[in-house]
């Protein structure tokens, strides 16, 4: 277990923060931009591990990414549930260990036993008020799947003592994120359970549980792999080949990283083209079709975005089309990726 | 300006992510001394640029002027940095990840 800190710990974290890399920012600048449930505990454990990170320079855990996901509060059948959404994960990110961080309650028995007990009225009465060893809690895990509103299928049960006083505590549940994501089945719930009939009122959100999985980004040293969390904004926007259009005026700036691919392969261009001798280039530039095969050469000029989804529609519809003729399947996982 | 060495070497550049629009996400750092390399790779190139052997052949090419057209090896990062990054993933969960080369920590003609 581990005490949740408070904030006026965080002067700590201010020396990390406010280090040659960052002259600019307090704890309390990143605090607020992690938004309003930001004095959380989930917050605070972040901006640590970054200033940990910042201070020792030893990747997160072993890897170089820790992700953090927040839970979501709901009563089910008058019990608390925490759902978490796993789904920002990346395929290439590969899970090194995850912990489930939760804050236990104290049990409710010694309450009672100093209401009825004072400590030296050890009479026959006062131990029949005392209830015994306060019930075991249940922590029980299950996986979503995301079509689908039923409970889930069970991942993991783990039986935890209550300890004296209330505590943050920590679970591993590598097997259990592991096991979900080999599933694809990313949405997972946790369930705290006391036993009781009635369990109280929800905790206060800054005792909200959390999940924090820290995994190795297999594709982080790839070329340009800040992009592909970072650069939110369509490098390429609809206009991009219209006349008249401002570069980066995308209607939406932050855009799935679908959009970030290489301008020549949007362009269906073979990468290495521009690469031949320089002699060679000013003819490229004329007869660029001629590299290609002649379906290639059926296609039209590029259109806006919106006009070649509803092409990409038509074609997958119209079993009858000269220029792709893929299945569903491919096609769905084209337009996934 | 005219204090820059002409010879390729690196040179401070700080970058603040809120003029790269980043900010929106991006917890921490809210900047960070990225740098960058410029500077000439000319013929005959010092020790201090740390030319590859390519670019000691190219420079020399270059001087002769047997082959037309060949330009001065590139004065680019050599040895570089990762950065930590705190930020905001697409559901607003804080993520922490490991940037490899963010920042240059010496350049050398190639």
């Amino acid at each position: 277990g581990h005490r949740g800190p408070s904030w006026s710990s965080l002067p700590s974290a201010a020396a990390g923060l406010q280090g040659d890399r960052d002259s600019q920012q307090s704890p309390g600048d990143a605090a607020a931009a992690l938004g309003p449930g930001a004095q959380d505990m989930v917050a605070i454990h972040m901006l640590r591990l970054y200033e940990k990170y910042n201070r020792r320079g030893a990747p997160p855990g072993g890897g170089n990414t820790v992700r953090s996901f927040r839970a979501r509060l709901e009563m089910i059948d008058q019990k608390p549930v925490y759902f978490f959404n796993l789904t920002s994960m990346q395929d290439s990110e590969m899970i090194l260990t995850a912990a489930f961080h939760f804050y236990s309650e104290p049990p409710r028995w010694p309450r009672a036993r100093e209401v009825f007990c004072k400590p030296r009225a050890k009479n026959a009465s006062c131990r029949l008020l005392t209830p015994g060893l306060p019930a075991r809690l249940h922590l029980i895990f299950r996986s979503l799947s995301q079509n689908t509103a039923t409970q889930g299928l069970l991942r993991g049960a783990m039986a935890l003592t209550p300890p004296p006083r209330g505590l943050w505590q920590a679970k591993d549940i590598s097997s259990i994120i592991k096991a979900a994501r080999r599933d694809g089945e990313l949405l997972l719930s946790a369930q705290l359970d006391t036993g009781e009939k009635d369990p109280g009122v929800p905790r206060p959100s800054s005792h909200m549980p959390y999940i924090l999985v820290y995994a190795n980004d297999l594709a982080i040293s790839e070329p340009n792999s800040v992009a592909v969390s970072l650069q939110r904004y369509d490098p390429f926007p609809a206009g991009d080949f219209e006349p008249g259009a401002a570069p980066n005026s995308s209607a939406d700036p932050r855009v799935r990283r679908a959009a970030q691919v290489s301008k020549p392969l949007q362009d269906n261009e073979l990468p290495g083209l521009d690469e031949r001798p320089a002699p060679a280039l000013h003819a490229q530039n004329f007869h660029k079709h001629e590299f290609w095969s002649s379906p290639f050469r059926a296609l039209k000029p590029r259109t806006g975005r919106k006009d070649r989804k509803k092409k990409d529609q038509d074609t997958f519809t119209a079993a009858s089309s000269q220029v792709l003729d893929f299945d569903e399947k491919t096609m769905q996982k084209a337009r996934r990726r | 300006q005219w204090d820059e060495p002409r010879v390729c070497s690196r040179r401070y550049l700080k970058v603040d992510f809120a003029d790269i629009g980043w900010n929106e996400w991006i917890i921490s750092p809210k900047s960070f001394d990225a740098y960058y390399c410029a500077g000439a790779c000319e013929f005959p190139m010092p020790k201090i640029v740390r030319p590859s052997n390519h670019a000691t052949i190219q420079s020399i090419v270059r001087a002769v002027g047997i082959v037309p057209g060949i330009p001065e090896p590139c004065c680019v990062p050599d040895k570089m940095n990762s950065l930590g990054v705190l930020f905001l993933d697409e559901n607003r969960n804080a993520v922490l990840k490991v940037y490899p080369n963010m920042s240059v920590e010496t350049c050398a003609c190639r």
